[in-house]
């Protein structure tokens, strides 16, 4: 939807 | 070997039941400190972090670390076969391709087991940084419920503003517009009651409700839900598994273009 952020965005491959 | 006795099985089909909807498949990870699991929704906009502590366990035997790929919602099927007072027994060999639950009622007057075959899940596992959150809202896990409810039936997201006077949630939509506001109360007598708000500096975010309603689905998990947030990371809507455990749902946050 408008504007909605990936949360791989905030969270690196751990 | 796998072999993991749990007196309180009932947990297990909560935390089964609360994150079904929100994840098909995924990796439950066994190794000496207990069970993980660890999914992104199939948007990638939400994360559930699971961990069952092996004492949580009265007997807990892993021989060495494994992952047991399965469908949720063939687990929640068979979990659904236990009574809500059983023993649940997990066992898996180290090469099997199949995972055993035994229920055994209390009186042990009862005892039927379920072979679940596993499957091959390749989930990326992701670092969860640990963070230090200007906001931490814990309020009734009932109350998080019905607000999430309740807003639903106004819009589709909702600004979560926590300032020192409360948490206040906001949504608007073709029908018109919602305020929710939740007060500091520590005096409550009862302590489920009980909103306790710790706030480093005011925070305001914006998130899809429809996420957030799907986490209430861990309501029977606890009395308790805490929300955690910092400015532009996701919210962490946090259930503890009595004492053995929590239950994580991490939400990415919607920014204005």
């Amino acid at each position: 939807g408008k504007g909605q952020t990936n949360i791989m965005s905030f969270f690196g491959k751990g | 070997m796998l072999e993991a006795r749990l007196v309180q099985g009932s947990m297990l089909r909560k935390v089964v039941d609360a994150v079904k909807d929100l994840v098909s498949d995924a990796n439950i990870d066994v190794s000496s400190s207990g069970f993980s699991l660890q999914a992104m929704d199939t948007s990638h906009v939400s994360l559930i972090a699971m961990h069952l502590r092996a004492d949580a366990f009265e007997h807990f035997r892993c021989d060495r670390p494994m992952s047991m790929g399965m469908s949720l919602a063939n687990l929640a099927k068979v979990l659904k076969c236990a009574g809500s007072d059983d023993i649940v027994t997990l066992k898996a060999n180290d090469d099997g391709d199949t995972v055993t639950f035994m229920f055994e009622s209390p009186k042990e007057d009862r005892v039927s087991d379920f072979e679940l075959k596993l499957m091959d899940i390749d989930s990326e596992h992701l670092g969860i940084p640990d963070t230090d959150y200007c906001a931490t809202v814990t309020m009734p896990a009932g109350e998080y419920a019905r607000i999430c409810k309740d807003l639903s039936s106004i819009g589709d997201t909702v600004v979560i503003s926590a300032t020192k006077d409360g948490v206040k949630f906001t949504t608007s939509g073709d029908v018109g517009t919602a305020n929710v506001t939740v007060r500091q109360n520590t005096t409550a007598d009862k302590k489920e009651d009980q909103t306790i708000i710790d706030l480093k500096e005011p925070v305001a975010l914006t998130f899809a409700l429809r996420y957030l309603t799907s986490f209430a689905k861990a309501t029977p998990l606890a009395t308790h839900v805490t929300l955690s947030m910092t400015r532009e990371l996701p919210v962490m809507v946090e259930y503890a598994i009595q004492d053995m455990g929590h239950l994580r749902f991490y939400l990415a946050p919607k920014i204005e273009d």
